[in-house]
């Protein structure tokens, strides 16, 4: 058994923790710690004219999310960057060069999403390191399967690790979880040793 | 009395100064 | 006693729970998953021209938070829907058709209060379904007391079952805890079954 003061600890040292983006790592990708968002390739954000900005009564435009909503740390429902289909590019600038070592995708969890289901998650994925933005096959640093059953976040190590540093990654989606119009991304994560 | 509220048309929400978002095909992606 | 094994679970169970919206339910009524504000019906936004917006030196306007605010997550001081007086009103249409089983009202807790106290907090509230916007009375779900001296975030069940599911619900508040000119929503929740 534990006394009452390992339990503070224990508590307290899980409360920093969660207070240090839940991981404690540094995310590269973040975009307010200098990542950006380079490219969707040939994935289109899914528009649905859904969300209709009035001002005065007079409609100005449909908002929808744009891909920077996936480095930044967000949560909500809703919050997630979504292309049509199941098929997804993202090229993400890093904040610095890093030798990466893993990486990390995150959904809502299935108890928060009013449809009681997380089909739009994405299912099959693989990242690449990219030499420059416009290269069009990176090396291939791991393809890694985001469990709708899982956690909310779910962190991969890199499959092979590379010799050289990145400063630019793909994220490619291949499926989803059953949605059949579109994917939504919600945070993407990397991380890694800076150079 | 609450019976006060209901003088204004719910239209009111397109007088005021502010930017509102109506959701009008169905819900957005989650 | 509880083993340490026993703890960390106990603590890990107790973050996920925080980190699902701290409640681990669907809010329909949140506005980045679906829901809106139709109307403030005749209450007004208590205008104090206190916080001045300026660019370059040249004053343009004065900013006071919407209504929005009150179906979004941020629970910062200050990021509170204020209306004129103690009667306010709110008509939210929900993400979707639910059937209602639970409302909930947040505040700031006392202790993040400036002054100490959370006199602008709404005291005696009700809650109606509407079948459209346009209704004027609505179906009385339940009549409902936020306890100042209570948790931070309060939740209610229905008193009456309803027979039917509802997308537009009205939360009328009538009293606040004394503030003289000024009620603050925070946030209202909405709980129930989809349909």
């Amino acid at each position: 058994g534990i006394t009452e003061a390992q339990a503070h600890v224990i508590v307290n040292n899980a409360l920093k923790l969660y207070s240090q983006d839940k991981t404690g790592m540094v995310d590269f990708a973040l975009e307010s710690g200098g990542g950006s968002i380079l490219s969707t390739r040939c994935s289109e954000t899914y528009e649905t004219k859904t969300a209709l900005i009035s001002l005065f009564g007079i409609p100005l435009w449909y908002f929808s999310q744009s891909p920077r909503v996936v480095i930044q740390p967000d949560m909500y429902p809703g919050n997630c960057w979504a292309f049509r289909g199941s098929q997804g590019y993202l090229v993400v600038r890093l904040s610095m060069e890093v030798r990466l070592t893993s990486f990390a995708l995150e959904h809502i969890p299935k108890t928060l999403s009013p449809t009681g289901n997380i089909t739009s998650a994405p299912r099959d994925f693989s990242v690449y390191g990219l030499e420059n933005e416009y290269q069009e096959e990176g090396q291939l640093l791991g393809q890694f399967v985001f469990d709708q059953d899982g956690e909310s976040l779910q962190t991969f190590p890199v499959q092979r690790r590379p010799e050289r540093a990145f400063q630019i990654v793909e994220l490619r989606i291949s499926s989803n979880w059953g949605h059949p119009e579109y994917t939504c991304l919600y945070r993407f994560r990397v991380h890694g040793e800076p150079v | 009395p609450q019976s006060e509220g209901l003088c204004c048309s719910p239209a009111q929400l397109a007088r005021t100064p502010y930017l509102v978002l109506s959701y009008v095909n169905g819900p957005p992606p989650i």
